[in-house]
């Protein structure tokens, strides 16, 4: 991360924001929420409260402009500079400016106007841009679920660097109601992996362990097991070959041998052969029937020879062009008895890579015994 | 990539040059610099460019190096005040 030479940010931690104009591409409950969550990303890890003004000039004033609009930065059109904002300061300091040519959306059909207000009021709070390309300052846009938003390490050390962290209330600890395993309500997994014959279930800080098909799943803190991983990992494979399971968050990856992570992780996953213009794997799996590695990034899948340790040329590939009848998205994979598994939202596909279809559809938690 | 036409070379020029005027602070005043300055002023304002982002940092308009300038992004400065 970093910030502006000189300016510490604001001096006061109660700060106002006012909406003062709207984008037609949204319902302006639409875009109330978007800011509103864009500013709680900040306010979540920070002593930092934002109170929205209405008829006055406020700390933070957020506006849609196209081209020209009254500050020495002009607007582009369509892409390219989807926006900007001003370091912490009276006046002009603190805004936002969205621009108008761009498609504003609360989904991912156009550019999603919380992920770029989480960006921009990084720079309204005293952030620079990040160089890590895991994190939210970073400069470039690109597409998270916003339900699997999480303020990357990066972003979190910066802003705190600048306002200290957010104390939190001591709550006492109510014991916890025995409930049905959460494992049986519909449950999306943020990753899914083999380990030495064991199925492992990522989702958030924990992860669902399948020992065998007759045992009841255990369920773990992530960190229990491997302190050195970070949490709401992203995707993961194992590869038995090196008898390692690799685990992936942002553009950084982990190699566990068993219960030890490697000394030289994290690496970095452009050293697997990714562009830059890549920032997250969604899901991997490695096939062992051809020896290659299929990672998952948005509607496309890059394929990784193991032996060569490179990326396949005829890589990336569409999704639905790769595994008909698997739908466009993959969010977890991975493989047990020759079969692939491949997971999107609640559902799970079973995939028959030699005849080159899908099996059968399941629940995403069919194998923990509900 | 295809061979670049020429065209293509004046027109990916006159982009990277609006690019670093806009995050990376090019400075071109108007005033017609000599060719090789500003050919060499350029070149060092991709090579920071290349680092902060992680590419291999040549100096020259690379495939990479317009993919990643054509990426949307945000308005605010990558380096400098």
């Amino acid at each position: 991360y970093s910030i502006f030479p000189g300016n510490s940010g604001w001096r006061k931690s109660e700060l106002t924001y006012r909406i003062v104009n709207y984008t037609p591409d949204m319902a302006a409950a639409e875009v109330d929420a978007a800011i509103q969550r864009a500013f709680q990303v900040w306010s979540d890890v920070t002593p930092l409260t934002f109170t929205r003004i209405y008829n006055s000039v406020a700390d933070i004033e957020i506006s849609f402009a196209a081209q020209v609009h009254n500050d020495f930065y002009p607007f582009d059109g369509p892409h390219g500079t989807l926006a900007h904002a001003f370091a912490p300061n009276n006046g002009i300091g603190g805004d936002a400016h969205f621009d108008e040519d761009e498609t504003w959306t609360s989904g991912s059909r156009g550019y999603n106007l919380f992920l770029v207000a989480a960006h921009e009021f990084g720079h309204s709070l005293g952030l620079f841009h990040s160089s890590d390309p895991s994190a939210l300052m970073y400069p470039t846009y690109h597409f998270i679920e916003p339900s699997e938003f999480h303020l990357p390490d990066d972003d979190v050390r910066g802003i705190q660097s600048l306002y200290g962290a957010r104390e939190v209330p001591e709550v006492p600890m109510v014991p916890e109601q025995p409930s049905t395993p959460s494992s049986c309500q519909p449950i999306t997994f943020d990753a899914v992996t083999t380990l030495r014959g064991e199925i492992l279930f990522f989702t958030n800080k924990t992860f669902w362990r399948q020992i065998s098909q007759e045992s009841q799943a255990e369920h773990h803190l992530i960190k229990t097991f491997w302190d050195a991983l970070p949490n709401h990992i992203q995707a993961a494979y194992e590869y038995q070959d090196k008898d390692q399971v690799l685990v992936f968050k942002g553009a950084k990856y982990w190699v566990i041998n068993g219960y030890e992570v490697t000394k030289d992780s994290p690496k970095s996953i452009y050293d697997l052969g990714f562009p830059r213009t890549v920032r997250r794997v969604d899901a991997a799996v490695h096939d062992e029937n051809t020896g290659k590695t299929y990672f998952f990034v948005g509607d496309k899948f890059w394929s990784f020879d193991e032996k060569k340790q490179a990326m396949d040329s005829v890589t990336p590939k569409k999704i639905i062009d790769g595994l008909p009848g698997v739908g466009s998205k993959v969010h977890a994979a991975f493989q047990k008895n020759g079969l692939l598994y491949f997971f999107d939202g609640h559902r799970q596909y079973e995939f028959n890579a030699a005849k080159k279809r899908v099996t059968r559809v399941l629940k995403s938690n069919s194998w923990l015994k509900c | 990539f295809p061979a670049e036409t020429p065209q293509d070379s004046e027109e990916n020029a006159k982009f990277a040059e609006e690019y670093l005027k806009n995050y990376y602070n090019l400075k071109t005043d108007g005033v017609r610099q000599g060719r090789k300055k500003s050919g060499s002023q350029i070149s060092e304002k991709i090579r920071q460019m290349q680092d902060f982002f992680g590419l291999e940092v040549t100096g020259r308009l690379d495939s990479d190096t317009m993919e990643m300038m054509h990426q949307p992004r945000c308005g605010f400065v990558d380096v400098g005040e």
